[in-house]
């Protein structure tokens, strides 16, 4: 059939679901194998945390779109985790063939590590429905363009620089985004870079104090300038 | 990746920006 834009849009969700549909809603074989490699093992951590943050985006949906879209935000929610498992994942993967380690124990127990990137699953899934959202009509998708970025940082909690620190690495290992889900997270990117990095309580201000520091110990003290 | 703009350099991933090299 010919390709309209509503064809289009209905072809991105689609190519979603399917992509997902084979992957679990639980760590798979791999991933339960990394987590038993680390030095402290952080399954339950993280089984906590994933039904903890999948109930604040379920109660966040409904109160946001109406209590009879909860059946939807337990889907798009559902969606994500499964995403947020197959980048866990391919990340490792490609962490143990760069660094040629198999016990990631330290990242593996980083709460933000984990928030940013089922954060960022959640961004594309509710990305892939909002893109659509003007096309289809289909009673929720307006409503939820409400909900795209940076709405996902407010209710998981997160620093939009920690959130920013998962996006490269999850666009190179996963290879089913669209060309526009990668430009849609690279806006999400400049975003943050722009502006949302630089709120007051952000962990950025730290990291600069910390190489200033670093830098006062090894080098010559600069004068100060405005 | 299209036309993103890759920030990281080679020798660097997820495991550098966490702080756990």
């Amino acid at each position: 059939p010919p390709q309209t834009p509503v064809r289009a849009a209905m072809d991105v969700i689609q190519q979603l679901k399917m992509t997902l549909h084979s992957a679990s809603d639980r760590p798979s074989e791999a991933l339960i194998s990394y987590f038993n490699n680390c030095t402290v093992n952080p399954t339950e951590d993280i089984i906590k945390r994933v039904e903890y943050l999948g109930n604040v985006f379920k109660e966040k949906f409904a109160e946001a779109l109406g209590m009879e879209c909860a059946e939807i935000g337990y889907q798009r929610f559902n969606l994500a985790k499964r995403l947020y498992f197959r980048v866990m994942e391919s990340m490792l993967k490609s962490e143990e063939k760069r660094l040629s380690v198999q016990n990631f124990s330290k990242l593996l127990n980083i709460d933000t590590f984990h928030t940013s990137l089922l954060g960022c699953s959640v961004e594309v899934v509710m990305a892939t429905y909002g893109s659509s959202g003007s096309i289809l009509q289909t009673g929720t998708t307006h409503a939820e363009t409400n909900l795209s970025f940076p709405w996902i940082l407010h209710i998981f909690k997160l620093k939009a620089f920690d959130f920013y620190k998962v996006i490269e690495s999850f666009i190179k290992v996963e290879p089913c985004l669209t060309r526009e889900m990668v430009k849609h997270l690279e806006g999400c990117e400049h975003r943050i870079m722009e502006s949302l990095a630089w709120q007051t309580d952000s962990p950025i201000f730290e990291l600069i104090k910390q190489s200033r520091e670093q830098e006062g110990q090894t080098e010559q003290p600069e004068p100060t300038s405005s | 990746f299209h036309d993103y703009h890759f920030g990281l350099e080679e020798n660097e991933g997820i495991s550098e920006l966490f702080d756990c090299d």
